[in-house]
């Protein structure tokens, strides 16, 4: 029915609702508002299918063109370091790029870089044996930095082309653990001074305004060449991925879909706008 | 913050004597973008402003000299209402009859379970207390193994069985042991789960049917956005909950959330987690946590 009806106030209204609930953020959907106005009115917009049609447009332009995954051109090895908040699913998003990059052909292999919590070792060298990738780890408790320095060595033994670094979760307003995070980077630049080639920080779709902090401090600390959005099976929507790509011009690159190996795809920003109005 | 924004409304009409209502219009849309970027739930948000409005609107408001101090009152005052600042016997953890007390810790992936199975068993071992955890979570890489790491740290003894065992039978299992044990507080830590996931948000329910925990916690990270009226909303009509848990409130998220689950599921907040060690739990305080959702 929509796509005969006119523009009225309740559509507008419905618009506003999907973006506010789909976490898309206030500023963020008052600026998307303005803009549809003036669309209406310069381009004198009737219907409501061409109010809808012309609001998942500016939605693709905030996302910007999705970029692929960056890989090294002067050195053997590229390096992707993963980064985040706690819980957000840094170390299974690892396991299934990693499943990924081994099925196009790379050698992968995985750096248990989270010496910190319970059993963080254990569970990436599981996802490591269930795929058939080494993984480098040191005892409970090592210095991270240390864990990547080996780690570095034995790519290089191996032949190696993808070294992927996991990080224990830490939330950005804690000083002393994005320090730890440069500290993790200087190391990696030691060995490549264009490493790390991508700094994944991954995001959860169920997080609110907050995913906004987040990306931005680590975009100050660490630097971010691409997000990974995870939990995109659930009910959220992860709206706040526009503000984050349109404001800090990070691009998404992956989307996770569950908690199976194979629950991972490059970003389609089409696919995802249109999920929004589902 | 939202004092200086009202301050600003109401700074504009100094000397022209009356506020309008048009003014305390405007105070609302800047306390309804308030609470939209703490992630309070969209629809909560037009009822809680409606409520506020109506008694900004009074004699009071309208006559004061200080109307944004007045309205940031009354909306702190709502907020802890709604937090549930009116009945703090609710957020004390209901023991059992005869020992076992039983706590389920369930919610989504990542949420802080685990870590806050260990974080209770803890507090409860300091208050007294004879403590066991049962790692309940088979289908996450090391998830035993995590459990098992975080009761060793803190000499507390874990219940876990083989891979290929099924929670519904692991954990009615446990509690015979828990008794054997002579323990008086089980804590079962589930695995993460979508509320949309049927046979999983089932798994629960029966968990719950052939335990009979005295408690069911659903454990909420603070930076849940709008959805997290619906993950609540599911959790306690499959499984019904009796509290909740806010976690990672060590961070800078408003925690929105919070005042949108306690509102949908009518369970009271009983604790906060505020950091990774297991030292890191606090009761809960509605009136910090409605300053904190005002920014
Ligand atoms: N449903 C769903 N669950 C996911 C997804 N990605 C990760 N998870 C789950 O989220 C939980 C946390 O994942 P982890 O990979 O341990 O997250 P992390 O960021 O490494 O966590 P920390 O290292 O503790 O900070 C696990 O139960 C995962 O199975 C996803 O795309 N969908
Ligand atoms: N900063 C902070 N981190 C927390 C808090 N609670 C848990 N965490 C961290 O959050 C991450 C996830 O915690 P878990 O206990 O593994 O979460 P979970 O709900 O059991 O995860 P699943 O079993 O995969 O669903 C870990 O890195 C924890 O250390 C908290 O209150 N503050
Ligand atoms: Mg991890
Ligand atoms: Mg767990």
């Amino acid at each position: 029915a929509l796509e005969h009806d006119d523009i009225t106030d309740d559509l507008w209204d419905e618009l506003e609702e999907t973006l506010i609930t789909g976490d898309v953020g206030v500023q963020t959907t008052d600026k998307l508002m303005q803009v549809l106005h003036d669309r209406v009115e310069a381009e004198h917009l009737t219907r409501g299918r061409e109010l809808r049609d012309a609001l998942k447009e500016e939605l693709e332009i905030l996302l910007g063109d999705p970029e692929p995954l960056v890989f090294s051109d002067t050195s053997p090895i590229s390096v992707f370091l993963v980064v985040g908040v706690n819980g957000v699913g840094k170390t299974t998003s690892i396991a299934k790029l990693a499943n990924l990059l081994k099925r196009q052909k790379h050698r992968v292999m995985l750096a248990a870089g989270d010496t910190f919590r319970a059993a963080a070792t254990e569970q990436i060298k599981t996802w490591g044996e269930r795929i058939g990738v080494p993984v480098i780890s040191h005892q409970h408790g090592a210095d991270p930095g240390a864990v990547v320095y080996d780690a570095m060595q034995a790519a290089q033994a191996r032949g190696t082309d993808v070294l992927i670094v996991d990080t224990a979760g830490r939330l950005h307003t804690k000083f002393n653990l994005m320090e730890e995070l440069k500290k993790i980077m200087k190391v990696l630049q030691k060995y490549d001074p264009e490493a790390p080639h991508e700094v994944l920080l991954v995001i959860d779709a169920t997080t609110g305004q907050n995913g906004f902090a987040q990306a931005k401090q680590f975009v100050q600390d660490s630097g971010v060449s691409g997000i990974i959005l995870t939990k995109l099976d659930g009910t959220a929507r992860g709206g706040i991925v526009f503000a984050v790509a349109s404001e800090l011009g990070l691009p998404i690159k992956y989307i996770g879909t569950g908690e199976k190996l194979g629950d991972i795809a490059p970003f389609d920003p089409v696919q995802f706008v249109d999920a929004l109005f589902e | 913050s939202l004092t200086q924004r009202l301050d600003n409304i109401f700074d504009r009409m100094r000397g022209k004597g009356k506020i309008t209502e048009k003014d305390v219009a405007d105070a609302m849309r800047e306390v309804r973008q308030a609470l939209l970027e703490a992630d309070v739930n969209f629809k909560l948000v037009k009822q809680f402003v409606n409520k506020v409005q109506e008694r900004a609107l009074g004699a009071e408001v309208l006559a004061s000299l200080t109307p944004a101090q007045h309205i940031i009152g009354i909306v702190h005052d709502e907020l802890v209402e709604m937090l549930g600042g009116d009945d703090p016997e609710a957020t004390k953890i209901k023991f059992a009859g005869e020992p076992p007390t039983i706590l389920m810790l369930v919610g989504l992936q990542g949420s802080g379970k685990t870590t806050h199975a260990a974080k209770l068993a803890a507090y409860f071992r300091k208050n007294g207390q004879k403590v066991g955890m049962v790692a309940a979570d088979m289908q996450r890489p090391a998830a035993v193994q995590q459990l098992q790491q975080l009761g060793r740290q803190l000499d507390i003894p874990v219940y876990a069985e083989p891979q290929g065992n099924k929670p519904v039978d692991i954990t009615q299992r446990a509690v015979r042991w828990a008794r054997e044990q002579a323990l008086t507080v089980l804590i079962l830590d589930t695995a993460g789960r979508l509320h949309i996931d049927d046979a999983l948000m089932q798994e629960v329910a029966t968990i719950r049917q052939r335990t009979q925990p005295q408690e069911v916690l659903l454990v909420v990270d603070a930076m849940t956005g709008q959805d997290a009226v619906r993950v609540a909303d599911e959790f306690n009509k499959t499984v019904g909950l009796t509290g909740l848990i806010l976690t990672k409130m060590d961070g800078d998220a408003r925690g929105g959330a919070a005042l949108s689950v306690r509102q949908v599921t009518g369970v009271p907040i009983k604790f906060m987690g505020t950091g990774e060690k297991t030292d890191a739990l606090e009761p809960f305080y509605p009136d910090r946590l409605a300053t904190r959702i005002l920014g």
